[in-house]
């Protein structure tokens, strides 16, 4: 998991 | 974005567009559990609470509009359905065959939010408490469907509608660790919970709704 930590999904 | 994210997404909208057209075409919400209505509306406003953050900053992708178009209809809908739960139908809402305990839910949810998360900010562990409490908030809905023993065939399409796109959900999950080496733990074991309490009622709306019978428990 990257560490901007993005949510994309809902 | 790929083909099982948006079917799940879109059989997520379907099983919605089910529960409110269910309510307004019988003028009823026998069979629906208030309880897990409410948990669906607290996951989604604690989920979605980066709508209230500035989005100046972010690179304005469709898929970010997408989200923000889904995150709005999914809290709008959910505080609707609450409504029409406990003011305009409210007479035919029946509380004694929903008695599970909520309580017990949320405050596992917050303790396993509050031990295991990615980050201890308050955002982020909103965002694991709403994700453990989406895998588990179908639970006094089920909870009522045993204790009544049968439902409407509608209320069964919806509950399918609404455990199928987690099931998709698992699909995208195994597309993306593949095409983008994606990873989210939190994500993938609470998703396969979702998807597990699910596994009698498919069963059972598999063996008797897809062949035109009435759903009863055995």
């Amino acid at each position: 998991r990257d560490e901007k930590n993005v949510k994309d999904e809902l | 974005m790929n083909v099982f994210r948006i079917s799940a997404d879109l059989l997520h909208l379907l099983s919605i567009f089910i529960l409110l057209l269910k309510m307004q075409k019988t003028r009823s919400v026998a069979g629906i559990s208030f309880k897990t209505q409410l948990l669906y509306t607290i996951v989604f406003i604690a989920r979605y609470l980066d709508l209230f953050e500035s989005h100046a900053e972010k690179s304005f992708e469709l898929v970010t509009l997408y989200n923000i178009v889904m995150k709005i209809i999914f809290i709008s809908s959910s505080v609707y359905t609450l409504y029409l739960m406990k003011k305009k139908f409210r007479a035919t809402y029946d509380p004694n065959t929903d008695t599970f305990r909520i309580e017990y839910l949320l405050a596992l949810c917050l303790f396993l939010a509050l031990m295991f998360n990615y980050r201890f900010t308050v955002m982020e562990v909103l965002w694991t408490f709403s994700i453990y409490l989406e895998a588990v908030a179908i639970l006094p809905q089920l909870f009522m469907l045993s204790r009544t023993g049968e439902a409407e065939t509608i209320t069964t399409h919806y509950l399918f509608a609404l455990g199928f796109y987690r099931a998709i959900y698992l699909l995208n999950w195994i597309w993306r660790f593949h095409m983008e080496d994606y990873v989210d733990w939190i994500v993938w074991i609470s998703g396969a919970v979702q998807t597990a309490l699910y596994s009698d009622f498919f069963y059972i709306y598999y063996k008797k709704v897809l062949h035109g019978e009435k759903f009863v428990l055995p």
